[in-house]
C-alpha cells in the first residue's frame, strides 16, 4: 500500500457515494447515465468474485463489500426507486458495442487462460470504458449539475492516482501489470476533456455547459 | 511480466 494507491481508493470511494447521496438527496436521478452505472456493476462482480476464492486483507474485502453493495444500490435506485426521474432517452449510447468488443479482447489478451482470470481482465477493459454512456450523456445534454461533476472529478482522479501507483510499485517493488496499465492510461485519457472542463468551468464556479 | 498470483489492487 502506497499514498497513491490509498487516495485513489478514498477517491474512488467519494465518487461512489457522491453520486449516492446525490440521487438520495435529490429524489432524482437526472442526468445520470443508467447504463455507465450497470456496467460498474457488472465490472465490480466480474472482478471481485475473488472475495469467494482468495483473501489480502480486511482494507482489502470490506472495500470490495463496500464497491459492490454501492454499485447495486446506485443502479437500484436509477431503475426501481426513481425511475421516473431517469432520463432514459438520453441515455442513448449503444452499451453491446462496449460489451462485446471488450469481452472478446478479454478472452484474447490475458495473463492465464482460466474463467476467473478472463472475468478479472474483462472487468478492468470495461471499467475503462464504463463511463462512456455517461460522457456520451452529457455531450448530448450539453450540460451537467455540478455535482455530477465532481463525482466525474473523484472517479477520474482514481484511476489517475493508479497510475502513479503503478509507477510506485514498480520502482519500489518490481511489480507491473501490463493489462491494468495499459487499461488505466486508456480510462484516464478518456476523462482529460473532462478534466479540462472541470477545471477552467467548474473550479471558477461555473456550470459545466457545453456549447451548442 | 512480474505480478503477484491474486490481484491486490481494488
Amino acid at each position: 500500500m502506497n499514498i497513491f494507491r490509498l487516495t485513489g481508493d478514498l477517491s474512488h470511494l467519494a465518487a461512489i457515494i457522491i453520486l449516492l447521496l446525490k440521487i438520495w438527496k435529490s429524489r432524482s436521478c437526472a442526468g445520470i447515465s443508467g447504463k455507465s452505472q450497470i456496467l460498474f456493476a457488472i465490472v465490480f462482480t466480474a472482478r471481485y468474485l475473488d472475495l469467494l476464492t482468495s483473501f489480502i486483507s480486511v482494507y482489502n474485502t470490506s472495500m470490495k463489500v463496500i464497491y459492490i453493495g454501492c454499485a447495486y444500490a446506485t443502479v437500484y435506485l436509477i431503475y426501481a426507486k426513481f425511475r421516473a426521474t431517469y432520463d432514459g432517452n438520453h441515455d442513448s449510447f449503444r452499451v453491446e458495442f462496449l460489451v462485446v468488443p471488450v469481452g472478446g479482447l478479454a478472452v484474447l489478451i490475458n495473463h492465464t487462460f482460466s474463467p476467473l482470470e478472463i472475468l478479472w481482465t474483462f472487468s478492468i477493459y470495461l471499467e475503462s470504458v464504463a463511463i462512456l454512456p455517461q460522457l456520451f450523456m452529457i455531450s448530448k445534454t450539453g450540460e451537467a449539475e455540478t455535482i455530477t461533476t465532481h463525482y466525474l472529478f473523484c472517479l477520474g482522479m482514481y484511476r489517475t492516482l493508479y497510475l502513479f501507483n503503478w509507477v510506485w510499485r514498480f520502482y519500489f517493488e518490481g511489480f507491473f501489470d501490463m493489462i491494468a496499465i495499459v487499461a488505466g492510461l486508456v480510462q484516464t485519457v478518456l476523462y482529460c476533456d473532462f478534466f479540462y472542463l472541470y477545471v477552467t468551468k467548474v473550479l471558477k464556479g461555473k456550470k459545466l455547459s457545453l456549447p451548442a | 511480466a512480474a505480478r503477484t498470483q491474486q490481484h491486490d489492487e481494488l
